[in-house]
């Protein structure tokens, strides 16, 4: 966070967006691992009295008590039942049975929202700078959901519940579970009684991918929100005995005598292990014997935190690790705070470093940490979810969530626009979001390092200046979303479950998920057109577009890769003459030729501008 | 109490979902409704939460029988069985 400020064009220390005092009226609920009070980041110095429309409370508990709340962190509290009533009372031993954040998740998640600002931070001389969150003058309540079990949830439903009688403003949320239906499932069914109070709930897209179909949280009235990456590297490289040289990344800053600098005897852990997983380097099940003294390279894949394997590695006496990626992970590198000296490489990379690792009857390598740089390809500096992590760490590097941005975002535009909808701020985000760079070249997807589309990074990168004046944006009612859920065919009880109330979807009336005014696009063509999703080969999308701006004539244009689809727009200017202003438009896609049997996803764009503000969405086209 | 031990090993949290708007007029207050409808299939289960803001029901825990039978009770919409989230 000493970054991302500036990487979002929010400033350090000169707000681009004028600090007022409706900011610091913004409330945000954070449903996480509780709070670490102490930190800096929530010292409350500036800050006027707690907002006349705040209900909540600081709860005591283990080691919390009411006095751990000022004007920053307003609110505390923690919901445990659903927790004891399934895996027995908490032992308090382990884990505070309070607000308390035990684990530094939820302690991350806050700071990095709405965080003071916190002058000379940083990760072992890493980084140094200012820390602060995106609304850094918005107040914070936290409610611990997550315990070291995870996160049930009826305690989530309830924490939810008392939010909501609390009167947040933004409900952050940065867990999930698998995908399922809406009606199913906890959080959007809170999230849909949050939406309907005004309450922006931003969750977090789950960062599961490269797989498809990982996606977390994916209900419309929810402002889904991935994680993605900034121009801040942290090098450190891997050099072969065969004179070959790979860069990594890494935040390893310990005893720089530590680090290997001659070429040192490199073992592949599934080489040194008895166990049937042990190139994954989990807990005592490398053989010290085959370890002493040398860099042993661990596969990542997750199972257990990357800075354990390190641990693993460096409590079997190795002398470093380099952490290397599979399929899973592709080429996305997350730089982690290592315990020895260690680096993480690409699965490219790491392909090539085994290939030499297997053949070579002597291999040896080394390990080079750098400091970092600004650099056009990123990484992910992250909180460490490391339980063996001993060094009183207070400031994790730029965790690059745009989730944060997102509140900064919401939390100024909340502050500058009271009367705008929960719908209205997620499409000033989305349609002001960016999907190039200012050199032109296009987002990247980290696991391929291939541009990214829009199954990659959704409505692009946020933008919060920009979204703070739109221009133009899709708004959507509570109706709108009764119809979405009549289009889903979800029954009278589902949707009352869901909806918390009896709706009765009008059987003469024809739904489609396609009317929901959301700002983006996406359809499936059946092959040969018969099939899939759409039975024709022509699908038309009516959307709502809502003056938020001056006076204006916009323009609409589109852009396609593909040839397979016509996509037009109907009529292609939209005059606006007063504030509030509706227009209404449609977007025809129009299949051409017949279809390859090898079709592929194909994106395109829909932008309006004025020629000062540009309002795009993303097309999604695919054939099943 | 051996009965009630082996329920209670037996037995899974679920979030209840109830028709607010078919609470029968003979209630004063929803609480009472759904402690009514829960003691209809179980003497001993208690609600663990009431929720009221973002859903209209609550949380309790029962054996899948309990659960099943519930689900058939007048104003319940929905028993499902609690989910274990996890942090991203």
């Amino acid at each position: 966070t000493t970054r991302t400020p500036e990487f979002l064009g929010l400033g350090q220390t000169t707000e681009t967006i004028p600090q007022s005092n409706s900011e610091s009226d913004v409330i945000i609920g954070v449903l996480d691992t509780g709070v670490w009070p102490e930190s800096k980041s929530f010292d409350d110095t500036g800050l006027g009295p707690v907002p006349g429309s705040w209900k909540g409370a600081c709860e005591s508990g283990t080691n919390f008590n009411s006095s751990n709340c000022n004007r920053k962190l307003i609110g505390a509290r923690y919901f445990a039942k659903g927790y004891e009533a399934t895996l027995g009372p908490i032992e308090t031993s382990k884990e505070s049975k309070s607000p308390r954040d035990d684990d530094g998740h939820g302690t991350h998640t806050a700071s990095t929202a709405a965080g003071s600002v916190v002058s000379d931070a940083s990760l072992f001389g890493y980084a140094l700078g200012t820390a602060r969150g995106m609304a850094p003058r918005a107040r914070i309540a936290a409610y611990k959901v997550c315990w070291v079990g995870g996160c049930f949830s009826s305690d989530i439903v309830a924490a939810i519940d008392q939010a909501i009688a609390d009167n947040v403003n933004v409900l952050s949320m940065s867990l999930g579970g698998g995908m399922s239906d809406y009606f199913r499932d906890s959080v959007a069914i809170g999230a849909f009684s949050a939406m309907e109070k005004g309450i922006l709930i931003s969750c977090s897209a789950g960062n599961a991918g490269p797989s498809t179909y990982s996606l977390s949280n994916s209900a419309p009235w929810i402002t889904t929100v991935g994680a993605g990456t900034l121009d801040r590297d942290f090098p450190a490289f891997v050099s072969l005995g065969n004179g070959k040289n790979f860069s990594g990344v890494s935040l390893y800053r310990g005893n720089s005598n530590a680090a290997p600098t001659t070429l040192t005897p490199f073992v592949y852990a599934g080489n040194a292990s008895n166990a049937t997983s042990g190139n994954l380097c989990m807990m005592g099940t490398l053989i010290p014997e085959q370890v002493k003294g040398k860099i042993v390279m661990c596969d990542r894949r997750g199972v257990n935190a990357r800075v354990q394997k390190g641990a693993v590695v460096k409590a079997a006496g190795g002398a470093g690790m380099i952490l290397a990626n599979t399929a899973a992970n592709g080429e996305e590198l997350v730089a982690d705070a290592h315990l020895l000296p260690a680096t993480a490489v690409g699965q490219q990379n790491a392909d090539v470093i085994k290939s030499y690792l297997f053949k070579d009857p002597n291999p040896t390598a080394t390990i080079l940490c750098q400091h970092p740089s600004w650099v056009v390809r990123g990484c992910r500096p992250h909180w460490t979810g490391d339980r063996c992590e001993t060094r009183g760490v207070q400031y994790y590097l730029g965790d690059v969530n745009v989730l944060s941005a997102r509140e900064r975002a919401s939390g100024a535009a909340e502050g500058a626009h009271p009367e705008w909808s929960p719908a209205a701020i997620r499409s000033a985000l989305m349609t002001t979001a960016y999907t190039a760079y200012k050199n032109g070249q296009k987002l990247q997807d980290v696991a391929t390092g291939k541009p990214s589309t829009p199954f990659d990074h959704g409505a692009g990168h946020v933008d919060p200046v920009s979204a703070l004046n739109p221009g133009l944006v899709y708004d959507l009612t509570v109706d709108d979303y009764l119809n979405f859920l009549c289009a889903l065919n979800y029954s009278a009880s589902e949707i009352n479950s869901l909806a918390k109330r009896s709706y009765t979807c009008d059987k003469k009336k024809k739904y489609s998920v396609r009317d929901l005014n959301y700002p983006s696009f996406a359809v499936n063509f059946g092959s040969r057109y018969g099939g899939g999703t759409t039975s024709s080969n022509v699908v038309k999308y009516t959307r709502t577009l809502t003056n938020v701006g001056p006076p204006g004539t916009y323009k609409a244009s589109v852009t396609s890769e593909s040839q397979l689809v016509k996509i037009s727009v109907e009529p292609e200017t939209l005059s606006f003459s007063q504030a509030n202003e509706k227009k209404v438009y449609t977007v025809t896609l129009s299949a051409v030729g017949s279809v390859p049997a090898n079709a592929v996803n194909s994106f395109g764009r829909v932008e309006w501008s004025d020629g000062k503000h540009i309002v795009g969405s993303p097309i999604a086209i695919s054939w099943s | 109490a051996a009965a009630v031990d082996k329920n209670d090993v037996a037995s899974t949290t679920y979030i209840v979902h109830m028709a607010k708007s078919e609470m029968p007029t003979s209630f004063d207050h929803h609480t009472h409704w759904y402690d009514s409808s829960l003691k209809t299939v179980s003497d001993s289960a208690e609600m663990m939460y009431i929720y009221s803001n973002a859903i209209h029901g609550f949380s309790t825990k029962l054996t899948p029988e309990q659960a099943e039978s519930l689900q058939s009770q007048p104003g319940v919409l929905s028993v499902l069985p609690e989910l274990n989230n996890e942090l991203h």
